[in-house]
Order: structure tokens, then C-alpha cells, then sequence
């Protein structure tokens, strides 16, 4: 059941751009294009073009001299691990990189050399002998080495880190983006962007920033440690081996009366849920069993009974004591205040401001009026020419009720409320004093089953 | 919904994360805009790649082959002005409307909803034991002026909250239903009168529930939706 696309690290949207001659795309599917590319002894990358179906071998890939990468929306380029990767999975004899130096940082001699150093290696197109890059041509159990420059030491390892021990995981391993691609008891992962042998949800595209690439073992549903699928139809999924960082835990700030982004760092004592329904304590089975056991969640701080989020859901939550309702949102816990200080007032809804404060409440530089990116305005200087709508100042030009405006320089924000405030004193009428008529213009209807029709 | 029976609210929509599991409500007022409440979210730039908005569908767990179901990713999400809690959802395609799927209007700017009308909230969040768990519940709640519901608060109401009466009955929102809409009857329309906000109770009897009053983002509401 393993893919050929299991030896190949994929770049999305992304096309090797050289200077040699281009070689023609044979339209096939990913999976013919890599078994062809992992056959042939001089390809060492392919292009896929998703729109064609195209398949284009490539020689070299992005490490090779004169070459460059670039966007390309059709375009995946898929690269042998071994030429990519700076870590060694087993004796490393598959590694291709480009390090040249040893562990006590002796340049490595020219494998087409016999001097200073003689020796017995030939070059041949499977052994990967190229340059004076480290490489595993006998197999030995330290890993890549070479000759080195120095006449009084002839051969030293190059002391690459083997895969498991190259990056530590530290908590449960939720942020591991580490390069081992096979289990504990030594199984292929099953690529994540495959749904063979293993059907499942953790669709690449849908979780970006668990960063699910090719085959690598990563936690993105807060397990106990990073797992895969396998590429074992018996074996859906299993843990891999990591190691834990010894060193201290980067220190994120926590919070205890309000919480930020998802709450993953709340620690404060609230201990029911939005409607006061008490919370099950994370210690205790009962009435809802479940895996967030304390012990194995240390970094989670489940204590006692209290709202957190381990698993990085929308908000702090718990199990509830009650049987029916599993879980529930502790969203009675106050956001803390992401907003920037306020440094200007305005009076009524702001529209004579005329001040200089550019920024907006999130503290986003505002886009120029005149300017055409990241946004495309609708309101600008000549629509609005009674409005002083200069350099990328806060204004209301339509009489916003919620005070100056402006487009923003961030590409998700297309445009937001300023970091000003109403001025002190300065009272809106009160809306509640002036109920007259209002005429409704749109309708909300929907088909109600008459009562008389139901039976 | 607390108190409620299984009913039809066209334009409520359940909110999706990523594991398919619904977490919050919502109303549908435009073929891609969907109001919500801002405690429902991590940020007002989240990626919520993966996060769907599911419309049509009278079950909280409708199966795979639900004809009337349209389960359709979200885009984008805007942030309300800071103390309206409101955020809207911009969907990556239109809804496709038809008898199970509506959209619902929205109020005059700064339009007060006179007491006594008839309104109803609708979502697939707790029920207590009453109404069915497994099906949208909706509950119908008149409206209580602001200036009694803030005796009854003790002076706890913002203007931009709105008030449904206390009944001798638990009737209200609880759990899983925030973001939702509270709808009302206007001149034979349904009008998005408030949503529902987290609450420290789920329906207690007489007393007051209160949702943010929409009628004074209508102005930013469609705003976003004209300049998006």
C-alpha cells in the first residue's frame, strides 16, 4: 500500500525554475509521475501541473546551482526526500543534501579526489557521490562522513542528526514540525494528502496551520504525542517516536481573568460553563469518559474542575456534571482587550475629524485614500471631494455611526474602525426616545405549513 | 433551545468546525453573508479554512445523504464595531435558496421593536430535556420594552441589548445556540431583531433574556457587505 509519492517531499504552487533545457510534460497521474521519478537514477525532483495532468522529471532541485523557485498556481513540485531534508532517517544512506563539512568542522575532500586522501569509492549514479557532500556510500552506522581536506585525518562523520533526535517536541507535540515519516514500531506514514490505504478527515487544505505535509508524523487533534496513518491497511494509525525537548518550554503568557485568540492559555478558576452548568472535573471519568487525562496533558494545566482548551477548540471549555450534555463553552470568560490604545476623541459620529491618527482599533496601518492596494476603495478623494480624505488619515466620509473609518493595509481587512474614541461629554441621543414608524422596505418570509393542512 | 418545539427557521444556520461538530448559530441575510456573535470566534482575522456554515437541514446530525443540506466552507470573517459583539461570516459561495433555506431581513437603522411582539429564537444547542436534542428547536418570545427590562435587571441593559419578557416558564437559549437569531414579525415579515448572546443562565424563569439589538449595526452591516 505505500505510494511512491511517500519518497518525495511536495512543494504547493510551486515551480523549479532553472536555465538548462526544460524537458517536455508526459500527462499522467502523481502517483505514475513519481513512481517514474523514483526509477530513474538522475531524476531527482518532478513537476506536477494539476491543470494539465502533467508530468515533467526533473535532474536537479532547489539546492542545484542556478536554479530558483517560484509561484506557479498549476504547479506542485515534488522532490526526493533524501535531496531535501537535513536530517537522516536509519544510516542516512540515503542522504543527498549538501553539507560539507564534518562534525568537528573539517571541509570534506572532493569524492572525485584521491588526495590528500586515496580511497576506493567510484562515482557511480547511485551512490550519490557528487561535490564533497557528505554521503553513507558504505552504510556505516554514524551516518554520512567523508574524506576530509585535512592530510592528518583521513575520513570523519559528518554528525547529522537522525530525524527523531534532529527536532524536539515540547508538550504534547501540537507544534512539531519535525521530518521522522514512520511510527514507533518502524511503519510508513501515510501521507496526509492520500486517503489510501486510510480514509481520513485531516485534509491538508483544511487544517493549514497543523502544517500536515507529505508523511510526516504530526498531533493535529491533540493526542498524546504526534502520530500518522499507516501505510499498513491492518494498522490505521500509531504514535511516533520523538524526542521531548529537555530544555524549558517557551515561555507564552498566560491569562487568568480574561483570554486571548482560542484560550489555550487560559489559567484561570472559572469552573462552569456559560449557563452555569458546573464542569466535570479532568481527573474524574464520570459521567463522561474521556482521553485529557492531567497526567498526560501536563502543559494543559488541567486542574480541578476548571475551563480550559486542550485541544485547541474555540474557547475554554469542560466536560459538564451533566450525563446529557457532554461538553460546553465557557464563553462567560471575557476576551482579553486585543484593541491598541486609543490616542484621538471625535465628536458626534467623527464625520468633521479631521485629525491625523492613521491606525486602526487593532492597530493596523491604514491604506492611503488615493491608493488602490491592498484595497480597491469606493470612497476616495474625487467621489468625496468635500471630505479632506488626505494620506492615509482616519475619516468618516459616509456618516458611519461608529465613527471614523479607514481601509487597511492587511489584505483580510479590508477596512475597520479607527483607534479613536468618542470624546468625554460628548452623549449620543439616545436612540430608545424616537419610535415612530419606520417603514420596512425588505422581507424575511418562509413557508408555514398552515395549521389547518396538518392533518 | 430551552422550552422550545421542533420547528422551521429557514435562514438559521449551524455553525461547523473542522470536525464537522456544530459549536455556535447564525442567520443567513444574504446569499453569502452570515450574522454571529463574536465570542463564537478566536479572532477577527481567524483562518477558519476547514470551518462550514451548514444551511436546510432540520437535524443537528443530518446523514451523509441529507438532500436538503448545503454544508458551504467559510471565507472570511469581519469583526462588528467593538461593543456590538457581532461578527459577519462571508461564505465561499451563495446559498441556494429555496422552502428550506430563506434569508431573513434586516431592521430599519435604529429601528426599536415595539414590546409585546411576537418573536422566536431557533437553534440546535441544549434543550434541558425538553423539546427534541437531536432536531432545531424554536421558541417564541415576545419582546419587553428597555425600560422594564432594566428594572428588572436593575439598570444591567445597554441600549444596544434588546429584552424578551420573563415568562412563568423556561423558555430561552442556552448552550450551542449563541449566534443565533432572534426573529421577529414585522408587517408580515420576519426581521433579525437580535442575536443570541452567551448568557450566565439557560432559560430561568422570570427573567428577562436579552440579545444584542441589530437594528444599530444595520448601518455597518451593510457596509461590509457593499464594500467586501
Amino acid at each position: 500500500q505505500r505510494s511512491p509519492l511517500n519518497g518525495f517531499q511536495r512543494l504547493k504552487a510551486t515551480q523549479l525554475v532553472y536555465l538548462s533545457h526544460q524537458r517536455e510534460e508526459l500527462s499522467m497521474g502523481v502517483e505514475e509521475c513519481a513512481r517514474q521519478c523514483a526509477t530513474l537514477l538522475d531524476c531527482r525532483a518532478f513537476h506536477y501541473n494539476w491543470q494539465s495532468h502533467g508530468c515533467q522529471l526533473l535532474p536537479l532541485t532547489q539546492h542545484s546551482p542556478q536554479t530558483q523557485l517560484q509561484r506557479n498556481v498549476h504547479y506542485d513540485l515534488y522532490q526526493k526526500k533524501g535531496y531535501v531534508r537535513n536530517c537522516i532517517m536509519g544510516d542516512g544512506s540515503d542522504y543527498r543534501g549538501t553539507q560539507s563539512v564534518t562534525e568537528k568542522g573539517k571541509t570534506c575532500q572532493a569524492w572525485r579526489l584521491k588526495f590528500p586522501h586515496d580511497h576506493r569509492f567510484p562515482i557511480l549514479p547511485h551512490n550519490g557521490l557528487e561535490e564533497n557532500y557528505c554521503r553513507n556510500p558504505d552504510h556505516d552506522k554514524r551516518g554520512p562522513w567523508c574524506y576530509t581536506t585535512d592530510p592528518a585525518i583521513r575520513h570523519q562523520s559528518c554528525g547529522i542528526k537522525k530525524c527523531e533526535n534532529a527536532v524536539c517536541m515540547s508538550c504534547n507535540g501540537e507544534d512539531y514540525r519535525g521530518f521522522v515519516d514512520q511510527t514507533e514500531s518502524g511503519i510508513e506514514c501515510q501521507r496526509w494528502d492520500l486517503q489510501h490505504p486510510h480514509r481520513h478527515p485531516f485534509l491538508p487544505n483544511k487544517y493549514p496551520e497543523k502544517d500536515l505535509a507529505d508523511n510526516y508524523c504530526r498531533n493535529p487533534d491533540s493526542s498524546e504525542r504526534p502520530w500518522c496513518y499507516t501505510i499498513d491497511p491492518a494498522k490505521e494509525r500509531e504514535y511516533c517516536n520523538i524526542r521531548k525537548c529537555t530544555e524549558k518550554n517557551r515561555h507564552l503568557p498566560t491569562s487568568t481573568n480574561c483570554f486571548r485568540l482560542k484560550g489555550e492559555n487560559y489559567r484561570g478558576s472559572v469552573n462552569v460553563t456559560t449557563s452555569g452548568i458546573p464542569c466535570q472535573r479532568w481527573d474524574s471519568q464520570t459521567p463522561h469518559r474521556h482521553h485529557f487525562l492531567p497526567e498526560k496533558y501536563e502543559c494543559k494545566d488541567l486542574k480541578e474542575n476548571y475551563c480550559r482548551n486542550p485541544d485547541g477548540s474555540e474557547a475554554p471549555w469542560c466536560f459538564t456534571t451533566l450525563p446529557n450534555l457532554r461538553m460546553a463553552f465557557c464563553f462567560q470568560i471575557k476576551r482579553c482587550v486585543d484593541d491598541v490604545e486609543v490616542e484621538d476623541c471625535y465628536h458626534g459620529n467623527g464625520e468633521e475629524y479631521q485629525g491625523t491618527v492613521s491606525k486602526t482599533r487593532k492597530g493596523i496601518t491604514c491604506q492611503k485614500w488615493k491608493d488602490q492596494s491592498p484595497h480597491r476603495p469606493q470612497v476616495f478623494p474625487i467621489k468625496f471631494p468635500t471630505v479632506r480624505l488626505e494620506e492615509n488619515y482616519c475619516r468618516n466620509p459616509d456618516n458611519d455611526s461608529h465613527g471614523p473609518w479607514c481601509y487597511t493595509m492587511d489584505h483580510n481587512t479590508q477596512f475597520d474602525y479607527c483607534a479613536i474614541k468618542p470624546c468625554a461629554g460628548d452623549k449620543k441621543p439616545s436612540i430608545l426616545q424616537n419610535t415612530e414608524n419606520v417603514v420596512f422596505d425588505q422581507c424575511g418570509r418562509r413557508e408555514d405549513r398552515a395549521e389547518s393542512r396538518l392533518r | 433551545v430551552v422550552g422550545g418545539t421542533p420547528g422551521n427557521s429557514p435562514w438559521t444556520v449551524s455553525i461547523r468546525n473542522r470536525e464537522g461538530v456544530h459549536f455556535c448559530g447564525g442567520s443567513l441575510v444574504k446569499e453569502q453573508w452570515v450574522i454571529s456573535t463574536r465570542q463564537c470566534f478566536s479572532s477577527c482575522d481567524a483562518d477558519l479554512s476547514g470551518y462550514e456554515v451548514w444551511l436546510g437541514t432540520l437535524f443537528k446530525n443530518p446523514g451523509p445523504n441529507d438532500p436538503d443540506k448545503q454544508a458551504i466552507p467559510i471565507n472570511k470573517i469581519v469583526c462588528g464595531p467593538s461593543e456590538s459583539l457581532l461578527v459577519m461570516l462571508k461564505l465561499e459561495r451563495p446559498a441556494i435558496l429555496n422552502q428550506r433555506v430563506a434569508l431573513i431581513c434586516l431592521p430599519p437603522e435604529r429601528y426599536i421593536v415595539p414590546a409585546n411582539t411576537q418573536c422566536e429564537i431557533a437553534g440546535w444547542g441544549d434543550t434541558q430535556g425538553t423539546g427534541n436534542p437531536n432536531v432545531l428547536n424554536v421558541a417564541k418570545l415576545p419582546i419587553m420594552s428597555n425600560y422594564e427590562c432594566k428594572i428588572l435587571l436593575r439598570d444591567r441593559l445597554k441600549e444596544s441589548e434588546l429584552c424578551t419578557a420573563a415568562l412563568r416558564i423556561s423558555v430561552g437559549a442556552c448552550e450551542g445556540d449563541f449566534g443565533g437569531p432572534l426573529a421577529c414579525l414585522t408587517h408580515d415579515c420576519w426581521v433579525l431583531e437580535g442575536v443570541i448572546t452567551p448568557s450566565r443562565v439557560c432559560a430561568s424563569k422570570d427573567r428577562p433574556s436579552t440579545f444584542i439589538r441589530v437594528s444599530l449595526y444595520v448601518d455597518w452591516i451593510n457596509k461590509v457587505m457593499k464594500l467586501s
